[in-house]
Formats: C-alpha cells, sequence, structure tokens
C-alpha cells in the first residue's frame, strides 16, 4: 500500500496587486476542495474519482476560471474546455466547446468512460451530454458581472488575456502587469503587429 | 483554469483539468487544457495539470514532458517540473502542478503567482498563491 497525495490549482498568473480578502477567499476555496479530496483519499476513494470529484467543485465555485465563472469569449459568451486522464491504462477523455454543461470534466469523464472517442468537441459534445442525461443549464449561469467588467477591459484594450486577473498595466517597467496576461495591438513603424500574451504572435505562427 | 493531480493508496495517479480559457478569446479557441499530453498527462509514474498561456503550452507539450523525463532520464519528480518550467517554455508564462506515484506533490512556476493547494498522507498540506 503506497501513500496518497493531492495538489490543485486555481490558475497561474495572479494580479499583484489582488486585496487581501480575494487573496483569503481564494485560499478558502482551495482548502475546501483540498478537504474534499482529503478525506475521499483517507476512505480509499480512487485517484480518478477524487481527481474528478475535486475539479467539479472547482468548476462550481466562481472565483476561478472554469465552469461557473469562466472567462468569456469576444463575443461575451463561454466556450468551457476540460480533460482528465486516468494513469492507470493511460486512459483519457477531453471536451471542448461546451456552453451548457455544468461540470465540463464530468462530461470528459463520460467522452472516457462511454463513448469510443478520446475528445468531443462543441455541438458534438453537447449533444452527447445530452444522450448521457448531464446536468446541463442555460449560459447565462456561467457569466458572472466581474468576467463582464473584464471583458469590457479587454476589448477597450484590444486584448486577449491569459488571465484576466492581471489588470492591463500602464507603466512597462512593472513588466508582470505589461506581460503576464495582455495582448496589445502595438504599431510599430506605421504596421500593426498583433500581440499574444505580450509576444509577437508570430511565435505562436504554429499555432 | 483550475486542475488537479491525484495518486490513491494503490499507486494509481489520475489528473484533470477545467477551464474556461482566455479572457476576449475568438470564439472557437481551443487551448492546452483540454489536449491530453499540453495541459493534462496521467501514466504510471505521475500526473500532472497545467495552466497559464494555452499556446505556450500546447507547444511544449508541457505536462508529457514531466512524465517523459521521469521514464526517459530518471529525473525526480520535481526536478522534471523544474526543468520543463524552466527550460521548455520559451517566453511563455505558466504553471503547473503534479504527483509521484510515490506519493509526492510537486509545483512550478513562471508566473505572478499561481492559486494552488497540496496535501500528503504522511500530513503535509499547503495552500498558497504566491512564491
Amino acid at each position: 500500500m503506497g501513500a496518497w497525495a493531492i495538489t490543485i490549482h486555481g490558475g497561474a498568473g495572479v494580479d499583484p496587486n489582488l486585496p487581501m480578502e480575494r487573496q483569503e477567499q481564494a485560499k478558502a476555496v482551495l482548502a475546501r476542495c483540498l478537504e474534499i479530496g482529503i478525506s475521499a483519499l483517507r476512505s480509499g476513494a480512487a485517484a480518478l474519482d477524487v481527481a474528478e470529484m475535486v475539479v467539479r467543485e472547482l468548476e462550481t465555485d466562481p472565483i476561478f476560471n472554469s465552469g461557473r465563472g469562466s472567462a468569456l469569449t469576444a463575443l461575451g459568451t463561454v466556450e468551457m474546455e476540460a480533460s482528465i486522464m486516468d494513469g492507470r491504462g493511460r486512459r483519457c477523455g477531453a471536451v471542448s466547446g461546451l456552453s451548457t454543461v455544468k461540470n465540463p470534466v464530468s462530461l470528459a469523464r463520460l467522452v472516457m468512460d462511454k463513448s469510443p472517442h478520446s475528445y468531443l468537441a462543441f455541438s458534438g459534445a453537447e449533444d452527447f451530454a445530452r444522450s448521457q442525461g448531464v446536468e446541463t443549464i442555460d449560459n447565462s449561469y456561467f457569466i458572472t458581472d466581474e468576467n463582464v467588467g473584464m471583458l469590457k477591459l479587454a476589448k477597450e484594450a484590444n486584448s486577449i488575456m491569459f488571465d484576466y486577473r492581471v489588470p492591463i498595466d500602464n507603466n512597462t517597467n512593472n513588466t508582470c502587469g505589461a506581460i503576464a496576461g495582455s495582448i496589445v495591438n502595438n504599431t510599430i513603424d506605421n504596421t500593426t503587429t498583433i500581440q499574444m500574451n505580450g509576444l509577437p504572435i508570430s511565435i505562436y505562427a504554429p499555432e | 483554469t483550475v486542475g488537479c493531480a491525484v495518486v490513491d493508496t494503490e499507486g494509481n495517479t489520475a489528473a484533470a483539468t477545467s477551464t474556461g480559457g482566455l479572457m476576449n478569446k475568438m470564439s472557437g479557441r481551443i487551448g492546452d487544457s483540454p489536449l491530453i499530453g499540453a495541459g493534462t498527462y496521467a501514466c504510471n509514474l505521475c500526473a500532472v495539470s497545467c495552466t497559464g498561456e494555452g499556446e505556450a503550452i500546447i507547444r511544449a507539450t508541457l505536462a508529457r514532458d514531466v512524465a517523459a523525463l521521469m521514464e526517459y532520464k530518471g529525473l525526480g519528480l520535481q526536478e522534471a517540473v523544474d526543468y520543463v518550467i524552466n527550460e521548455r517554455l520559451d517566453e511563455g508564462k505558466a504553471g503547473l502542478i503534479a504527483v509521484s506515484n510515490a506519493g509526492e506533490v510537486a509545483y512550478g512556476f513562471n508566473t505572478v503567482g499561481m492559486f494552488r493547494g497540496s496535501a500528503t498522507q504522511n500530513g503535509f498540506m499547503e495552500v498558497a498563491i504566491w512564491e
């Protein structure tokens, strides 16, 4: 019998000026979700079930960018994605482009367990969700006022932000604000070079 | 983005990642989180979940690289995590969490902070944001 272990994250790239009460709020959610995983492991639950259970809890809380509280597309909608992988046999399941499935990670698990594929996306994934009877809900459930405000900021800065918690930085010497998470349309010699995450889009050319 | 990596008392590992993606992203854009080997990976040695700039994580096949360094070069979990964060991201910004089949936990990030929490059977527990 080996020793169990669990680790979780709520996203990388944090606003260095995040107010203390927001930091405490985020830590409280992380601690609560960790406890759920710990007690399941103590009672002998399988790693795969614990991973799904904990990510479901993180998706349900609006504080992090997943499920309820997801970042918004340029259209102001939510398109969620998730994946899960079982180290035993390296089985896996993934979904993208979900707009009504309450817990994307559980649909990814069903793709792994109940479909002949490992990845379903957009309308195919939504159809599969209905065929499996998973809980679906109107897209508005996932949209928070805070994120509507963040999207407005991003649009004003003509940027795509990898972590929308980091505000657009005006003074460029504070690189974390300038680089982390904002794409700004730079005009150099009157030609616009689009950037993503503070880098020339060209490095993402393969992408 | 949220994620979890777990090893149970049988030594089996699993990882899961879920996200809304990028704020103001184009409709139809797919990031690293659903891509097995990039944002999520699990095998008999370890389990990994990544977060950050999806395009950089995809190009680096970040999650699979942690497992490959352990499998082919015999690196320990934290060593493998440190290597991929420091050497494989080019100018990209990302973070990841990982467990090994031996009950270890590890994390790494080159961003400003990462929301994270870890616990092991021998009583270790940590919830943190900054370095």
